[in-house]
């Protein structure tokens, strides 16, 4: 996956069964952003595999001020290259799960 | 603790938190 400057990691163990999982956030290089995001810290949240897109948590965390509107696009690709990775990674260790 | 949530008006909770020294990439 592209570089974005924005680490998404999994913020617990991912045992392939749950429908959620928690996702840790945080800016590695804020000068691959177009807007000034405070300096966060890391954020973490919990992310609805099935129902959820990282679009809408992109631009929920928008909405919540931690990072400007014209950074969404990138926030939604981290959150995206590491949600396609983990559903990658159940298909192959879980293959019956999925 | 130098935590703090962050509970956005669809109800998703961010939890902020220092991220760890060792994360951090060399500026």
């Amino acid at each position: 996956a592209e570089d974005t400057g924005v680490r998404v990691e999994l913020a617990e163990e991912d045992d392939g069964r749950k429908s959620s999982i928690a996702l840790r956030l945080w800016v590695e290089d804020a000068k691959k952003l177009k807007g000034k995001s405070k300096d966060n810290g890391a954020i973490e949240f919990t992310f609805e595999l099935e129902k959820e897109t990282p679009d809408d948590v992109a631009q929920e965390m928008v909405d919540a001020g931690f990072f400007h509107e014209s950074d969404v696009k990138i926030i939604a690709k981290s959150i995206r290259d590491r949600v396609a990775l983990i559903q990658w990674r159940r298909e192959r260790i879980w293959p019956m799960l999925h | 603790n130098s935590f703090t949530e962050v509970v956005h008006s669809a109800g998703r909770r961010f939890i902020v938190s220092p991220v760890p020294e060792s994360r951090l990439r060399e500026q």
